[in-house]
């Protein structure tokens, strides 16, 4: 699939972040994961949605993105991710 | 955020909308109907009651706010994020829930980019009693917004929701647990959504018992007003025997906490101890403080010595705050203080001479006399006397319920010349003159 935009990627990052799929943003450090990780949280986005889990921003996923839902995260906060050694 | 799952611990919980969309096509009143109808969803299956109230102390309170609104949820104008709610929770917040005021919000509208007020509504209401988002596409916890629901006199709720809630709460008493989730028994659909507190809509009159022609399923003065309920009605009398109004109105709507499905009452007093009233009907009583029923009840008579079936008639008399109470021919009297029922009871014909032997209910009044009532009549025992007084019975719609001519209502019933004064009360109405009788509680 092609390589998502970058203000489609930064909207991805920030919402996946603001319904619990990535970690709340460290506000002095920002937002800092590796591929891996966003690739995971957006297929957990994708299952909880019944999209097809793809760990791609594909257009599906980001019309989701924009449809009107309910500002309540869908999992708790999710743990930060523990960095493989 | 509380962790979900948590839930309340409390059954009975109050609502407010504290504020209202500003620019929505929507009256206040049809807000009010939609936020009754959505948490009505949840009521139906759970032991939860919901009752609107008017205080800043109501368990949800209900606001409609714009972009930062001082939590962690800002609203982002059309779109994206439309509304939240707080789960059950020892902080404040719990229960509260914000819809954002830049939506379009809509009832009954085939506008595609309206956001359907019921549908969102049922949703965070799910939050507000305890239910987080699910992936599942066809419940109404998931989190998108999928348009309308449907008519909110016939939604039904989703099979797995009803089964997440009722893991949460239980199921409730009405809802038969043998019954087919799904079965398509015919609900009786209440009215289109109205205010629900609407007292200037008039029920139907069909259904509607007349204070003229009716004799009264329970009496009872609390807090110095004269109370008549009939059926699932009641009319009010001020201190100085004024009718409140000439309809009756609604007791579930008022005494909050009566099961939605109770078809009358049997018998109500005011407890002298704690000013607390009792209602009985059959084999149950509740206690309400004030107008809300206390947690804990319905419980069974037998808390007061009372056999199965209930009582007819209940009545706290003046002379020694006694409590008595009447089931055919026999009565009881029972001791507010030891909460005992006094030896030698139940017993047969009562200490008063000259009232009937059976009642449809009995109450004290400021006047310190005794008051029965049975069928449309009623008898008064003057205060320290133990016999009825001379010249009873009299029309219980005459002295009362400001009927002149207690077969009917006719014009005039409530003005005209001759309007008769009930014994031992000189009439203040203006009814010599020609007004209006009407009194206005508060």
């Amino acid at each position: 699939a092609p390589a998502p935009r970058a203000e489609d990627l930064s909207l991805g990052v920030e919402w996946l972040s603001r319904f619990g799929y990535l970690p709340p943003a460290d506000p002095a450090a920002g937002q800092l994961q590796t591929q891996e990780e966003l690739a995971k949280a957006i297929a957990a986005m994708q299952r909880f949605a019944g999209l097809e889990a793809t760990g791609v921003l594909d257009e599906a996923t980001l019309a989701l993105m924009k449809t009107p839902r309910c500002s309540l995260p869908d999992l708790p906060a999710a743990a930060p991710f523990r960095r493989r050694r | 955020q509380a962790p979900a799952p948590t839930r309340w611990s409390k059954r009975n919980l109050s609502w407010r909308v504290r504020t209202f969309p500003r620019a929505s096509s929507l009256g206040r009143d049809t807000v009010r109907a939609l936020m009754h109808y959505a948490l009505k969803v949840w009521s139906d299956i759970t032991p939860l009651n919901f009752h609107e109230v008017a205080g800043s102390t109501a368990d949800i309170q209900i606001d409609f706010s714009k972009a930062e609104h001082n939590d962690r949820y800002p609203f982002d104008g059309p779109g994206g994020t439309v509304a939240h709610a707080f789960f059950p929770g020892d902080h404040h917040t719990a229960g509260d829930t914000h819809f954002d005021d830049d939506e379009a919000w809509t009832f009954r509208s085939s506008d595609a980019h309206g956001m359907d007020l019921f549908a969102v509504a049922v949703h965070e209401f799910g939050h507000a009693i305890g239910l987080s988002h699910v992936a599942a596409t066809h419940s109404i916890m998931q989190p998108y917004y999928q348009g309308p629901v449907g008519d909110p006199l016939h939604y039904g709720l989703p099979y797995a929701d009803r089964v997440r809630v009722w893991q949460l709460y239980g199921v409730r008493e009405s809802v038969s647990p043998t019954a087919q989730p799904d079965s398509t028994e015919p609900r009786e659909p209440p009215h289109l959504p109205e205010p629900p507190d609407n007292r200037s809509s008039t029920p139907t009159q069909r259904d509607v018992p007349h204070r003229c022609t009716t004799h009264f399923d329970a009496v009872a003065q609390i807090r110095g007003e004269a109370f008549f309920f009939k059926g699932t009605y009641f009319w009010r009398l001020t201190r100085d025997r004024h009718l409140v109004s000439l309809q009756p109105a609604q007791t579930h709507r008022f005494w909050r906490g009566l099961p939605l499905h109770l078809d009358g009452v049997d018998a109500v007093y005011e407890r002298t101890t704690d000013h607390k009233i009792v209602f009985f009907k059959g084999d149950r009583y509740w206690v309400f403080k004030d107008t809300h029923a206390e947690e804990g009840f319905p419980r069974p008579v037998s808390d007061f010595g009372l056999p199965p079936g209930g009582v007819d008639a209940a009545f706290s008399w003046a002379h020694n705050d006694k409590t008595y109470f009447f089931k055919g021919q026999l009565y009881w009297r029972y001791d507010e203080h030891t909460r005992r029922m006094d030896p030698g009871h139940p017993a047969q014909s009562p200490p008063w001479r000259g009232v009937p032997s059976t009642l449809d209910d009995a109450m004290r009044w400021s006047d310190g006399a005794a008051y029965f009532f049975r069928g449309r009549e009623y008898w008064k025992v003057p205060d320290s006397e133990l016999a009825a007084a001379p010249g009873y019975p009299q029309s219980t719609a005459r002295d009362w319920l400001a009927c002149r001519d207690p077969q009917g209502d006719s014009a005039g019933a409530e003005g005209g010349a001759g309007a008769h004064a009930p014994p031992g009360q000189h009439d203040h109405s203006h009814s010599e003159d020609g007004y209006q009788v009407c009194a206005c509680s508060s």
